[in-house]
């Protein structure tokens, strides 16, 4: 059986938030390692991927490897139902109907708790390969919401360029064009606000600022987001989580004509 | 701007 426990409820009903517009069906693979989910969107144009480390939850217990088939939807009708700074619960048997949570307000002494009916989904994996991308660039998430907002009202796509210089988003549309170029920057005071680009390469690719600003959904997750780029593979996002954890999203370029 | 390549392109499945 699994039973998972999360200190504050906030982690999960983020991470979900941030992956519900994205994809709708999918499958939360429990083993003893943690809770992992791997979906892609309807069109197979990005990949999410999403891992809890059982670090993340104390205690965490699963004895063998279960699959939680879940609507995100309904997850979220649920999830709505806890307090950011609840006791999360998960608990499910080891052929289960049901994920069953539990959130619990201690300073009240307030219980709620709600089955949720599970589904069969069957998932198809991808085997992500490892990359050694040609550019990682780390910056504030919320500044990589708001470049993806501000060109959105440009264009469609969005080119993003880094070079030894920086890093250089830009877009074209029928009213004109727009960039931002962001160089390194690491204020010793305030590392949230850190910029660091690790390049071994030039490398310039052009995406959807659809599925971009879509991504940003998960910036309340973490203070900063990694963008790993290589010529002509899919960009990652990152949204680091403590211990390890992580939120990662993958979108396929945009190339040629 | 290019075409839009799918996911499938670069990761196989397993």
């Amino acid at each position: 059986m699994l039973e998972a426990r999360l200190d504050t409820a906030n982690l999960f009903k983020s991470a979900v938030d941030a992956i519900k517009d994205l994809v709708q069906d999918c499958n939360f693979d429990c083993n003893d390692s943690g809770i992992a989910l791997q979906a892609m969107d309807n069109s197979h144009v990005a990949l999410v991927s999403m891992m809890l480390k059982a670090e993340a939850f104390s205690p965490f217990r699963c004895d063998r490897n279960i699959a939680l088939g879940v609507n995100l939807t309904s997850l979220t009708k649920v999830l709505r139902a806890a307090g950011r700074d609840d006791t999360l619960t998960l608990k499910a048997e080891d052929a289960p109907d049901v994920l069953n949570l539990v959130f619990e307000a201690t300073a009240q002494d307030r219980i709620s708790e709600y089955d949720l009916k599970l589904m069969d989904i069957d998932q198809e994996h991808l085997g992500i390969p490892d990359t050694e991308y040609a550019a990682t660039i780390s910056m504030p998430s919320a500044e990589f919401k708001r470049i993806t907002t501000d060109l959105m009202a440009m264009s469609e796509s969005v080119t993003i360029e880094a070079t030894k210089d920086g890093v250089k988003f830009s877009s074209t549309g029928d009213i004109g064009n727009g960039s931002i170029t962001l160089r390194q920057h690491t204020p010793v005071d305030k590392p949230n606000e850190t910029v660091e680009i690790e390049l071994s390469e030039p490398v310039a690719l052009t995406f959807s600022l659809k599925y971009l600003t879509n991504f940003c959904k998960a910036q309340p997750l973490s203070n900063q987001v990694k963008l790993c780029l290589s010529a002509e593979v899919p960009l990652m996002v990152e949204y680091g989580l403590e211990g390890g954890s992580y939120l990662r999203f993958y979108l396929a370029p945009k190339i040629g004509d | 701007t290019g075409k839009q390549q799918s996911i499938l392109g670069f990761f196989s499945k397993t």
